[in-house]
């Protein structure tokens, strides 16, 4: 365990507390993708099948946990809660999430770490989750204008894998034989990924005021 | 000892 590891698995709980308190205090999903919530929910449940069998440490399992719950229980309360599934604009929030799926899931077949189903499972969730921000930004593009809290989730999540990109680069000259191009490759396309909304992100909060966010 | 998994990341 790294200070960035830990920075990063902090600002991904951030991400979901402060989501988790938008939908449930504001009781709206407005602004926000359900098609990126259920791949995250994807994500999570098919990455962390090894807690029953990998017992790395307490705070790993308990963190995933937390993860699968959270997730699930975003995608729960934006499909079928009310109020706030009335907020949720299947018009807007349509982006077709089979064409990040399949890709990721022959990626995972083809190109993975030891060609045991689980490993074919998890780099699946590696690449899924390295694209599931895309129907979140398409909707945001769409709205022009972000909402200030959205906004806030958003770049929490960006920092997330921004914080683990240097963790990767730490333990790569911090120990022997640590090779993990998977998570390098897709953790470098997921944070390219936040780029550009970092940079709307950054002159919208630069003046201090929290001016909203737009996207051109 | 259980082999340290590859996978001791989040």
């Amino acid at each position: 365990m790294n200070i960035f590891r830990f920075l990063g698995d902090m600002s991904h709980i951030l991400s979901f507390v402060i989501l988790l308190l938008k939908i449930t205090q504001g009781k709206s999903a407005a602004g926000i993708s359900l098609r990126t919530q259920e791949l995250y929910m994807i994500v999570f449940c098919s990455r962390y099948l090894d807690l029953f069998w990998n017992f790395s440490s307490l705070y790993n399992s308990f963190l995933k946990v937390v993860f699968i719950a959270c997730s699930s229980a975003i995608v729960y309360i934006i499909r079928f809660k009310s109020p706030q599934k009335d907020t949720w604009n299947p018009e807007l929030d349509n982006f077709p999430i089979q064409y990040l799926i399949g890709p990721c899931a022959v990626a995972g077949l083809l190109i993975n770490q030891d060609w045991t189903p689980f490993e074919m499972i998890w780099a699946f969730s590696i690449y899924l989750e390295a694209v599931a921000i895309l129907p979140q930004l398409f909707l945001l593009q769409k709205q022009g204008e972000v909402e200030n809290l959205t906004s806030h989730y958003v770049a929490a999540l960006g920092a997330y894998r921004g914080l683990y990109l240097m963790n990767w680069v730490y333990r790569y000259f911090t120990e022997d034989d640590y090779l993990q191009r998977i998570v390098w490759f897709a953790g470098t396309v997921q944070t390219g990924l936040y780029i550009d909304f970092f940079y709307h992100y950054y002159q919208s909060k630069r003046g201090g005021l929290s001016r909203p966010v737009k996207l051109p | 000892q259980s082999k340290p998994s590859a996978h001791d990341e989040l």
